[in-house]
């Protein structure tokens, strides 16, 4: 499904060159759940954020489905983060001046081009544990918790193949962190491609191989 | 040290008021080391906040050193948050537009109205595996780990009597989780006075004794 080639991201700065990623090659079939470990600061987000196509390498060379990303147009690596992608961002990336129930309609919105009136919304926001009065309340009203699995309800809005998980259950407590991991799972037996960043050993149990970085490389 | 009786904290929203906080009544001795655990949403960052005096009750009372909060002017208040108490918030708090450096220099800026010349700072940032030209970078040019690291150093510059923690090795690998925890068991046997909301038991374990939180009120 994807493969990396020899991808680097150096991210310039004043005080100098940081490489977050160091000629990183590795593939991802069609299914897979992999969890990728590794200390604070050795390039797990970074990695994910080009799985994703949220990012470009500096250099190196990203395959989607056997396409070169660089010979992509913007409208192409849209259509494939909106329709194909789902993202749970480590800091979750919500809108404050929309409700938890707009944050998780948004990309249905984009794709749809219509509300939802399937309910698909509402489901998936009861499937995390949110219910609709909570749903009327913007992000800066709602716990660490409650973000993040709002969070994690917007990923799957649009019922991806390939869903990106940063820390998903980095502030829930061990019943809810365990109760969003069957959900994973679920999907994951249904045929969704995961892939997901954690420090817990617990939750990389989930996946069905670890990828375990240091200093931008796999190891 | 801090005493709460029969405190309440009700967040009115439109939707519907939300009882964060239901009735509390609880004593924190000085030096204690405190976890606070509980289901996302139950109020543990809620009951932080009041404990640090970063919130009024709706109604029952906070009281520091046998002083009732309600009669302090906002004058104290303030002196209390500079001086005495340093603070880990959940979702970091960075300032953006200020390097991981100034950050934590900030408060020591507020409480001595002039830098630091004595290498607190530094060696703080060290203490918490952030070197010089790390210490350079802005929050969104740091990984959230590193941003996590660096709201602990800043928690940690005035060094407070009383340090809150809300869920500090959330995004930490579980070498960098383990530096931290030892970091604060230290600061403990010092003499400070901790208190930590955590979902994670290991973490909890660092902890003298764990107040259980469910559905707003102490279990
Ligand atoms: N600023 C706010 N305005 C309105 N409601 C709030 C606000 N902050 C929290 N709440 C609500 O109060 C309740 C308790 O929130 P709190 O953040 O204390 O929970 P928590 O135990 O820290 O959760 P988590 O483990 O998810 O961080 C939640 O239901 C939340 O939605
Ligand atoms: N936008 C950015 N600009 C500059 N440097 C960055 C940026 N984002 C990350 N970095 C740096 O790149 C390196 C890798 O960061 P990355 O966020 O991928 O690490 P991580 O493994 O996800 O860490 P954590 O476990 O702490 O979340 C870090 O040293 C970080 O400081
Ligand atoms: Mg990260
Ligand atoms: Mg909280």
């Amino acid at each position: 499904l994807i493969e990396l080639v020899e991808v680097t991201r150096v991210y310039p700065l004043p005080s100098g060159d940081v490489v977050a990623l160091d000629r990183v090659s590795l593939t991802i079939h069609e299914g897979e759940f992999v969890a990728i470990m590794g200390p604070s600061g050795s390039g797990k987000s970074t990695l994910l954020n080009q799985l994703g196509c949220l990012d470009r390498p500096t250099s190196g060379d990203l395959f989607i489905r056997g396409k070169n990303t660089r010979e992509m147009n913007d409208r192409e690596l849209t259509g494939l983060r909106l329709n194909t992608i789902g993202y749970i961002f480590q800091r979750f990336n919500l809108i404050p001046l929309l409700t938890a129930y707009e944050n998780v309609e948004y990309p249905y919105l984009m794709k749809h081009r219509e509300p939802d009136y399937t309910g698909r919304v509402d489901s998936l926001l009861g499937m995390v544990g949110i219910d609709p009065p909570m749903a009327a309340h913007k992000p800066p009203e709602l716990s660490g918790g409650q973000q993040q699995r709002v969070a994690i309800a917007r990923a799957l809005v649009n019922d991806p193949a390939l869903i990106l998980c940063d820390e998903p259950t980095g502030n829930l407590d061990s019943v809810t962190g365990r109760q969003i991991m069957e959900m994973l799972a679920e999907l994951h037996r249904k045929g969704r491609t995961i892939l997901m960043v954690t420090h817990d050993a617990e939750v990389a149990g989930f996946a069905e191989r670890t990828i375990v970085m240091k200093d931008g490389r796999v190891i």
